[in-house]
């Protein structure tokens, strides 16, 4: 039965795409069935994957704002076993458009009802901010995964996106959970890095993830040839990071 | 007579604060009177020039939505010649609240209007999205500065950015420029970084500023101590480039 993951951080770039991406690729290639959500108006995980947004028929859009059946939005990706429905430039009027509509925080759930059961896991890749799009996701999913940047700044909207968890679970998702944090971007030659991994496994009083994600150039190069690094350098150190860390969301679950 | 500029890009961690910050410190060290305004929720701005949230009185959300006199939130920091208009959490409700009221695009502009002649330059430090305090910024701009970071997914959000920009022109403030577009964590080892920045320079139409901002370490620790890169490490890559777009942007003034 599907789990549905938001993958959220209202701060922006701590590879909330790249994570969504290149962790449902690894999650595909140990034979799960997995749907990615493209809930982000730049639609960064569509191009991700080589989806040519000229030729998209139906959106997360359609599906969010015009109630259009999911199954029409649904997509095909380069690779076996992990679909999209993608994102095209219309979303960016979505988080407007949806203040005034019927149950406007619901609209995804509602939309992922029906084919749930069809996949292991729904990746939802969130936009950099905690509008509509993002508490959409949120109260659609079992748990969130939350990447987080190695970097000073990243440590201060944490406080933020926990509060924000929580109104959602008391008011739109009571089953929410956090899946865990997993560190991004890190650079052993810094004690930056090295700092701010100390503090979140110390002090955010959250499950993190032993896989930690290294910089490494690999990773931001393969968007631009569409594919995601399992096609593009499976031998990379950010390959090898994405791989355990979908080993390690697999053993949670006890799968 | 002061010049709002607008540090604005949807696309997240593109270095908006890290611009905000450090060409306000080093347009301050040139001896130009320089206001930065933190229209982030997350209040990076803010901590990055060590100011204690907790022990500010008023902030930019009272200004925008109580019509707290400007004055009264304007706070000075650790640089001479650089005051702020500090952000505290309570901003990320502003969006929300400012939908029903009364000309709700212009009221930064409005709010600035008795303190632009004080300053040479207002910096407005903006979110990762294209919501009603970014239009608020733009509204109330002179021009915009756009940090693009030197990475494939950061061209992709470029056209939006540019769509919106003519939209905030048409509706909200015809005087509205382009500064010019930043190139930023720029990686010269890798040949991303240079495909992006002669992509750039050859494709966007806009003018590019000579200024490279270099990926360097020093810059992202320098938040951590409050302060920006001219009082952390003023010798180091980033510290220089950074003083190199003070310059540019005050020489394009004819100053
Ligand atoms: N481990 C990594 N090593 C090197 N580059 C990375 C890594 N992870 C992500 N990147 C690059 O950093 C940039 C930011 O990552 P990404 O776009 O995935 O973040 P995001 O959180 O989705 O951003 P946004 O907030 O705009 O949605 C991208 O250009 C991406 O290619
Ligand atoms: N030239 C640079 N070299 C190294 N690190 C940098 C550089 N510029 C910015 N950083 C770091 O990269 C991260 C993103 O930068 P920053 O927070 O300024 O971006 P932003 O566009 O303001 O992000 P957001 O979209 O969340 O507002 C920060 O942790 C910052 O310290
Ligand atoms: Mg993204
Ligand atoms: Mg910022």
């Amino acid at each position: 039965m599907g789990r549905v993951i938001a993958v959220a951080n209202q701060k922006g770039g701590t590879a909330k795409t790249t994570t969504a991406v290149n962790l449902g690729a690894y999650l595909a290639m140990a034979g799960r069935r997995i749907l990615l959500l493209d809930m982000d108006p730049q639609g960064n995980a569509s191009s991700g994957l080589g989806i040519d947004k000229r030729a998209v028929e139906s959106c997360i859009y359609d599906v969010l704002i015009d109630e259009v059946e999911i199954e029409k939005a649904i997509t095909n990706t380069k690779v076996q076993g992990l679909d999209i429905v993608p994102a095209t430039l219309n979303l960016a009027g979505a988080e407007v458009e949806m203040v005034n509509l019927m149950s406007r925080e619901h609209r995804l759930r509602r939309a992922l009802e029906p084919v749930k059961v069809i996949y292991d896991y729904c990746l939802v890749d969130c936009p950099p901010s905690l509008g509509l799009l993002t508490v959409n996701a949120l109260a659609a999913a079992d748990s969130v995964l939350v990447p987080i940047q190695c970097e000073y700044y990243a440590l201060e909207g944490l406080g933020q996106l926990m509060r924000t968890i929580e109104l959602v679970k008391r008011h739109l998702n009571a089953e929410l959970e956090i899946e865990g944090l997993v560190m991004t971007m890190f650079d052993a030659r810094t004690n930056l890095s090295q700092q701010v991994v100390q503090d979140v496994r110390r002090n955010s009083g959250q499950h993190v993830f032993e896989a930690v994600i290294p910089r490494n150039v690999r990773l931001s190069e393969a968007p631009s040839y569409g594919v995601p690094i399992s096609m593009y350098d499976d031998r990379s150190k950010g390959a090898e990071a994405y791989r355990s860390l979908a080993d390690e969301i697999m053993h949670k679950e006890g799968a």
